[in-house]
């Protein structure tokens, strides 16, 4: 089991560093409590972002934090990789900067897996291949507008 | 392999049956708050099994069927999800050894259902060059399309039943399940991030995060 | 002591009425579990926005909940008013158009009292009569930039 | 009344001292992930006493000298922030009686600060109509301003010292908030929104929610 475990983290680790760095631009790794009995501690997520002292995720602001959980979320998804992803409002937390990067870093996966992905970011949109517009007018059902199969440009 | 086509009814704020065809690729779906995008990924993960009641914002199976329809009806309401795969290009899924597993388990519990969708699954050949279609002996599916359905049945007390079919024939969650790993879908495999999702990592505390490596090791 | 709760309470839901109706376009109000006795249960955020059915907090989206507690911290800022007030990216959860609503809102209430308001909002940015630019570089003390003490255009 | 300055000095992300003007009306601050958005914000609960070392996102007070300074220096190292409020217009704080209270108050401590502070609080009259500033025995206060300094000084040992001053005198935490009520800042008033505030609202339990009203009232 602990050889099961070693191996998941030890790739997940790998994913993280490189994702992170591709994210934000500065080191990022995962650190256990206790290396040699993992099962005896936690799971801390340490990053440095450019320029910046190392620090743990309490200690940074919102949007760094938030870059470095979806860096860890991705990590997990790249040890295990699936035909489709759905992500529900991952980029909330981040500046415009922070969203375009992570636009690209989807556009450039969406060309081996389906990327399903709600979002309100103008930077999000523009980058997509489609938008599938969602609407409820009064009272009434969802409608699910302008489904436009053509390569789009930004509609909103 | 991607997600070719989503049809809702009467599924939370979807009434009547809305399909929602999809593409390969990079697709965003936007829209006003309350207009119900985060339903639609509750109507994918309600589908194929991968979250309970609670993880889809209600509070128990029966309030995910459409209110317009609770309220209105006397007799029994149904809603349905139905996820439409598309495989071209699965071949790569091993093949004929595929079959001999699954049929050993299939005859076990004496479904059909599941021998017939690895006839779809397993069986798929990589895309044939162009113009040498006739001479293969599964032309025949040209869809190459796998489906998964959900209805979910209440009655006017409020009891429910809730059924899976796969290309339409009656399954149990372990075999969707079972079919969903073929296809590298995993209930625990993160590959859908609900809203709230990044919050959740960052408040855990350090052993709950570990625990999640735990779970795909 | 349940007479100074049920004076403030009444206000608040006052407030909150007023508030959320101009936030959303619908009718909420706050609802005690137990109205004879209020230290004997809780309190509850009901809210039904323009054309929808009355729903709790715990069964609206991401977006109408953010709206429906913002309200609430607005109606407790108007049974106390005070001269300034802080509020660091409460907009995140909100659409285009609601961001816009609430940009209108402090507008207007900014006539009586101070509001600084941390935002990544195009919007909330534009509504605003001026903008504080905030800035790190590599290494760096935070620089604060772009204190235009004049109206202005919007920046971004 | 609004505030018209900040002031940080070795304040978490800022160094050296860094003054920020303010204007009343509707100001937007903004910038990149992780530039100091919310330490300014933090650097007004700082200053006031409206929060502890947690609301602040710090372990303890040390951890918010900004840590280019304690990692350099071999000495005891030091951060401040001083808010500025501008008062004009505040002529309707009820002028003499409230000399009268706080006497009463200032003198059982033996701070002469709070009755300094008195002098430019409680007499500030209202802007007079232009041309007649000579009659009024006032005058001299152009600037109508009232300042709030809080020091922190931490030795290299990690013990630390925390001051607070009210227009350079000397004050304890009780005063400060005594002042900062009549200013109708409460520290329970909900006059500061912090990242997150909302999503905490949203979670918490209906009992927590109503004891938000118990404290207003
Ligand atoms: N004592 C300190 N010394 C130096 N830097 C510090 C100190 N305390 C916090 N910081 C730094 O301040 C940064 C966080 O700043 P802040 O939370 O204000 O960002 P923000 O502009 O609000 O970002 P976001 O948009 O992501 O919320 C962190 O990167 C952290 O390392
Ligand atoms: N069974 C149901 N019948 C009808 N409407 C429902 C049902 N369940 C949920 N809803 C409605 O669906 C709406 C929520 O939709 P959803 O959460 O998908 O919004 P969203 O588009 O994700 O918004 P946001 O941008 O705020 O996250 C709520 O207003 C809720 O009332
Ligand atoms: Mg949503
Ligand atoms: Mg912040």
């Amino acid at each position: 089991r602990q050889q099961a475990f070693k191996e998941a983290f030890d790739a997940v680790n790998i994913n993280f560093q490189a994702i992170f760095a591709e994210l934000s631009d500065g080191d990022g790794h995962l650190q256990l409590d206790d290396a040699n009995d993992p099962f005896n501690g936690g799971l801390n997520l340490v990053a440095h972002p450019k320029g910046k002292p190392v620090q743990r995720l309490a200690s940074m602001s919102g949007g760094e934090k938030s870059l470095t959980a979806l860096s860890f979320i991705f990590a997990l998804q790249r040890y295990r990789p699936s035909p489709f992803y759905a992500f529900d409002e991952v980029d909330m937390f981040l500046d415009g900067a922070n969203v375009e990067r992570l636009a690209r870093m989807i556009k450039q996966q969406a060309k081996q897996a389906q990327f399903i992905v709600v979002s309100l970011r103008r930077p999000m949109i523009e980058s997509s291949e489609r938008t599938i517009g969602v609407t409820q007018a009064r009272g009434a059902f969802t409608q699910v507008l302008g489904i436009d199969l053509l390569p789009q440009s930004a509609s909103v | 392999m991607y997600i070719k086509r989503l049809e809702l009814s009467n599924f939370k704020s979807f009434g009547g049956t809305t399909p929602v065809p999809l593409l390969p690729g990079f697709t965003v779906i936007s829209g006003p708050n309350g207009s119900g995008k985060s339903n639609l990924i509750d109507a994918l993960l309600f589908c194929l099994g991968l979250a309970g009641s609670k993880g889809m914002r209600a509070e128990r199976l029966p309030d995910l069927v459409n209110h317009t329809q609770t309220s209105r009806s006397r007799s029994t309401v149904e809603a349905s999800v139905t996820v439409t795969f598309d495989l071209v290009g699965m071949g790569g899924m091993g093949g004929g050894q595929q079959l001999e597993t699954v049929n050993g388990n299939g005859n076990g519990n004496g479904k059909n259902a599941v021998s017939a969708v690895d006839t779809t699954l397993t069986v798929v050949p990589d895309p044939l060059p162009e113009g040498d279609t006739a001479s293969s002996p599964f032309s025949l599916h040209a869809s190459l399309e796998w489906s998964v359905t959900r209805k979910l049945r209440v009655t006017q007390q409020g009891t429910y039943t809730s059924n899976y079919y796969i290309n339409g024939q009656p399954c149990t969650l372990t075999e969707l399940h079972e079919e969903l790993n073929r296809l590298r879908v995993y209930p625990e495999g993160y590959n859908v991030v609900l809203q709230g999702d990044v919050t959740r990592i960052i408040s855990m505390n350090s052993r709950e995060r570990r625990e999640i490596i735990d779970e795909l090791a």
